[in-house]
């Protein structure tokens, strides 16, 4: 199946 | 300090459903414009921003930022123990080490208060840089129809694809035993007024996990309608809009396959 995605690789995190 | 009143308790206890199984511990940031929250899950795929304007209380006063750390978790048991129409009112002191909220009883038989303090916590959370984006698609719905959906199709499969087409919105789940697909169509005027819309540039194909979009459903309680916003390959943004303020959710798609 697809894989899960995580917030910060599309959001800056600081 | 801190002083905020609300004419409903119900607005906070239905925020609290609808935050406290995707975070436990988060920053009430309080300043003179209102009082926001914006948090991750541990998992980091989902993001959860709740605004409430000054404009929205019957009465409003923060004199400085305030960061005010809250475990949702005691919070909810605090606002377990007001009334869905009690008068709520938060205060708190600039040392933001307690909240204190008062619940008073808008029954004419007799004047009740209740106050209540709960311990507040140091929080260091990530800041998450939410660039802005011009989403290809844009559609609103029945908050109701878009619950029963995800619920739904929740009972099938771990996953959802929604695909935005010329046709409508649809929503797809393949599951090991069984699959599912609903069609939302553009022209949903049947009966003249007007339930939702699609707005399209271009169509989009995204995968989401079903557990967190449920999740975002306990939203439906705080407003009718709600709007997903989607690109290709980028995070879906759910928002909910009420009088008040907001609570917009961000869903990291699944990729790949």
């Amino acid at each position: 199946g697809a894989g899960q995605s995580r917030l910060d690789s599309f959001f800056g995190v600081s | 300090m801190l002083e905020a009143k609300l004419s409903e308790a119900a607005l906070l206890k239905r925020l609290l459903d609808a935050v406290k199984e995707l975070v436990s511990d988060a920053n009430f940031e309080c300043n003179e414009e209102g009082i926001q929250l914006q948090a991750m899950d541990n998992s980091h795929v989902a993001l959860v921003s709740v605004k409430l304007y000054a404009s929205g209380f019957k009465r409003y006063r923060c004199d400085r930022p305030l960061p005010l750390g809250v475990n949702l978790g005691s919070l909810t048991k605090v606002l377990k123990c007001a009334k869905d129409d009690d008068i709520c009112t938060l205060k708190a002191g600039d040392d933001a080490d307690i909240l204190s909220l008062t619940y008073e009883a808008k029954s004419a038989y007799a004047d009740r208060i209740a106050e209540y303090e709960m311990k507040l916590m140091d929080i260091d959370a990530d800041q998450l840089g939410i660039p802005d984006t011009d989403y290809d698609a844009s559609v609103t719905m029945p908050s109701s129809e878009f619950l029963r959906i995800v619920r739904d199709l929740s009972l099938l499969g771990e996953s959802v694809r929604i695909e935005v087409s010329k046709e409508g919105i649809r929503f797809v789940s393949d599951g090991e035993a069984a699959n599912g697909n609903i069609l939302i169509k553009q022209n949903a005027e049947a009966s003249g007024k007007k339930k939702g819309s699609i707005e399209m540039n271009s169509a989009v194909t995204l995968t989401f996990s079903l557990k967190y979009l449920v999740n975002f459903s306990k939203s439906s309680s705080l407003s009718k309608k709600v709007q997903l916003m989607m690109s290709n390959d980028v995070p879906l943004l759910v928002s909910y809009a009420f009088n008040q303020g907001h609570i917009r959710y961000y869903l990291a798609p699944k990729i790949g396959d």
